[in-house]
């Protein structure tokens, strides 16, 4: 473990438990897409299946554990206790679109071809791309609250510093996985737009408010 | 230890 590493988890961490209360303390979940979460969710699933044969830590087991309870919450609180504010209209990408290429990407490149390999390397493949629905959302209702870019900045932010942590333990312990390089840049780089507006214009007090 | 160290990531 080292400090990119610990920051990336925490801003993760930090990431899931904005977007749970700004849904809970405002009783709504307006403007979050519950296609990029319904995405995450699989993610986190199809990743944290080793949960159930290979035992690494109590921080590793406890924040997998959390990845997958909070995913779920989010998810039953948009499509049930708070469904009436769910913006599905607006919400309409395909994430089958998503889905199957990062499946069959993941059946043709992985480092071994095994179920639960494959299913690590689908859920990398799948979270790089993730977020898509929600910028997808953000950009056709052309703004986004200030807790919900507070919650993408996090979660960005989060991909960005893993990057850190795997050029450290190049150079450091010799470690680095190409397959998580690669969708981890992917990912980085298609927050970058969303970074820039954030930076100019949401830590001066303004509203995210896309150009017309 | 490779797959161990795919597996601590989160």
């Amino acid at each position: 473990m080292n400090i990119f590493r610990l920051l990336g988890d925490l801003s993760h961490l930090l990431a899931i438990i904005v977007l749970l209360l700004k849904i809970w303390t405002t009783r709504s979940c307006a403007g979050i897409s519950g296609k990029s979460q319904i995405l995450f969710a699989i993610v986190y699933i199809a990743r944290y299946l080793d949960l159930l044969n290979t035992y690494i830590s109590a921080y590793n087991t406890i924040m997998k554990f959390v990845f997958i309870s909070a995913s779920l919450a989010t998810i039953f609180f948009m499509y049930v206790k708070f469904k009436a504010t769910y913006d599905h209209n607006h919400d309409s990408f395909r994430i089958e679109f998503l889905i199957a290429p990062a499946l069959v990407l993941a059946l043709l490149i992985n480092h071994e071809f095994s179920p639960l390999e494959i299913l690590w390397t689908f859920s990398i493949y799948l979270e790089s791309v993730a977020i898509l629905p929600q910028l997808f959302l953000v950009s056709k209702t052309g703004e986004a609250e200030s807790i919900t870019s507070h919650y993408l900045f996090a979660l960005g932010s989060y991909r960005g510093l893993y990057l850190l942590n795997w050029v450290y333990r190049y150079y450091a312990e010799d470690h680095y996985d190409l397959i998580a390089i690669v969708a981890g840049v992917v990912q980085t780089v298609l927050y970058c737009d969303f970074f820039y507006l954030y930076i100019t214009k949401v830590l001066k007090g303004k509203k995210l408010q896309l150009p017309a | 230890a490779e797959a161990n160290n795919r597996h601590d990531e989160l």
